[in-house]
């Protein structure tokens, strides 16, 4: 048992470091096992030095957008050791500036040619970037639908379209 | 293989019959806040076989039935079915372990007349049970409880968790 | 020290239903002490209805931007019980979808004539109504500085820029 | 009463003296992520008197000051300023009790050379104590620990924590 998870550990932590070089333009991380000679004894931490910053800062130090680039690092860690058919994230850009939000958007668009990605989300520069769009919506009296006929223009519009109807009824 | 459509019948707040259509590559799914997005995150779950009712956010799986909205009557019963691609790769095996092109898992929820729920799967049309989806889906690697599937607030959960929580999850992937 | 925490909660409860009302454009909303006999036995529960949906459903199955308009009306109830010179609101818009960050970025303009308001956000919509801005930045060495001769179009243009520059560069 | 400027020196992820001048009405702060905007919020905090170390997100005092970044050294010192307007209201009468048109509030934390932390307050300039600091601001409502500071994150800590949790929250503003 203990055998399985240093060696799961080992090759998860190969593609955390190259994942999370790849998130942050040049950062580094590593994942730290405290207790290696009994790991079940001991907590799993996530090290990240993102770009430009000193190497002493520790993870909660750093910024919010900055833990969950270090998450969704690990998350693409792990998926990398199991790969799946077919992944689905539900706004994981929420905290995210634009350009870290689109660092994850040309990740999932890369990883899209030898898997499936349904991503939930409502920042313009994720909806730029997919290949297919779905809108869902309700009207009012509590029944979700489908909104036909959608696609980008369409979809960056609901989130702008807002404003601007917004704007006019003010 | 990939995830060609969900088809919900009165799941949580989507009324009667409503199929969403999945294409390859990457989608984005957008649309107001409350309007169900997450929703249709649950009915997959729904289906592959979900760890805690904390996923679906329900207490009891009574509350996935549709509830009426505002003006309509609460439904006794909802189902959700997950259509997968299934082709033949050129060595003649598939992914999903079933001799078809196209594999549509069921799972339908009904409250019986005591109130309490009954629960049925379908395999393809044909009676079948959560073990055998379970046996399935994981071996073609699409289960519900890895990280192909990373529901509203985990990113956020996993940078704060505690260190011993965080080790746990590398034990599962083990 | 119950008769204090009943009366705090009556008030409270009030100011609760008014913003809820005004935050969900016309929603039903209401704080619930499950032990009222003996409130420090139990606990205290936000029920909310959001305009057109059902009444029965629960606060652990709305969607997250709605259980988080329901935060928001919580802290809005408890400033108004208590109302403080000057609000620090950090990122309170993120998982929002334009419609709501606007609501709440209006509500905070508003208030804004009796108290000073400052919010850290990434949103373009709260952005645009902001009265002043401030830019915060870090030039890759880890040292964070104030962006001088900051304004609204620069505001704006920081969030969009960075995906311009971006398409640009790759 | 309003607060016109926040004066840090070696603070967090600022180096050296940084003033960041605020307005009356509604500012919006925003910069790219890790840039310092929760290290402002974080300075306030450290004045007014934070009830846990996890509100300013560092486990000891000491790693409050600034670290070096890339290529600096790190600073044995920080000190933090908040100045707030007290103008006389019509009937004499201001905000804060204290009889003059700004107050300034400042904490300083040095590194001693066996490794601790001393910490010095001072109050326009005159040495004074969190305990003085905590009677000023609270009568003014100006406190670190009501909801008129909403730290990232908080928000969705509100809706999600247990209903305990939140009637102890109304008991603190109680
Ligand atoms: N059994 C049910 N019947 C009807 N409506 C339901 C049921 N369960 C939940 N709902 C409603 O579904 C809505 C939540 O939808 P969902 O979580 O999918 O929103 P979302 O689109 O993900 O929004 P967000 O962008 O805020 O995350 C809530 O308004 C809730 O009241
Ligand atoms: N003592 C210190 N010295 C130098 N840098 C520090 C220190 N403490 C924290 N930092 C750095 O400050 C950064 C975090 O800044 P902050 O949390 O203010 O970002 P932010 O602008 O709020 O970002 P976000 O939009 O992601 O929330 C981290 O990169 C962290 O490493
Ligand atoms: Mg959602
Ligand atoms: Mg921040």
């Amino acid at each position: 048992r203990k055998k399985r998870l240093l060696t799961v550990f080992k090759e998860v932590n190969k593609n955390f470091k190259n994942v999370y070089r790849l998130l942050s333009d040049g950062g580094r991380g590593e994942l730290k096992l405290e207790n290696l000679d009994n790991p079940f004894k001991g907590g799993l931490e996530m090290w990240c030095q993102p770009k430009g910053k000193s190497s002493r800062a520790k993870l909660n130090g750093l910024s919010g957008g900055e833990k969950s680039m270090a998450a969704l690092s690990l998350i693409f860690a792990i998926q990398d050791h199991d790969p799946s058919p077919f992944y689905y994230f539900d706004e994981v850009d929420q905290n995210l500036d634009a350009f870290n939000a689109e660092r994850i958007a040309r990740l999932c668009k890369a990883r899209a040619n030898s898997a499936q990605f349904l991503m939930v989300t409502l920042r313009k520069v994720s909806l730029e970037l997919a290949d297919h769009h779905i809108g869902i919506t309700h009207a009012g009296d509590g029944c979700s639908r489908r909104i036909a006929d959608f696609n980008r223009e369409r979809a960056i519009e609901l989130g702008e379209k807002e404003e601007e109807h917004r704007k006019k009824a003010l | 293989m990939y995830l060609k459509r969900l088809e919900m019948e009165n799941f949580k707040s989507f009324k009667g019959e409503v199929v969403v259509p999945y294409e390859r590559g990457f989608t984005a799914i957008t649309g107001p806040n409350g309007s169900g997005k997450s929703n249709c995150g649950d009915a997959i779950q729904f289906v592959l076989g979900y760890k805690s009712a904390k996923d679906v956010r329900a207490s009891n799986v009574l509350d996935l039935l549709f509830n009426g909205g505002k003006n309509n009557k609460p439904a006794k019963y909802c189902k959700v079915t997950l259509v997968f691609d299934n082709p033949e790769d050129p060595d003649g095996s598939r992914r999903l372990k079933i001799d078809a092109d196209e594999v549509h898992f069921t799972r339908a929820v009904r409250k019986t007349r005591s109130g309490s729920a009954s629960s049925n799967y379908y395999l393809n049309g044909e009676p079948s049970s959560q073990r055998q989806f379970k046996l399935l889906l994981s071996s073609a690697n699409a289960r519900a409880d890895g990280y192909n599937i990373v529901l509203q607030g985990m990113v956020t959960e996993l940078a704060t968790m505690t260190g011993i929580s965080r080790r746990k999850v590398l034990e599962e992937v083990a």
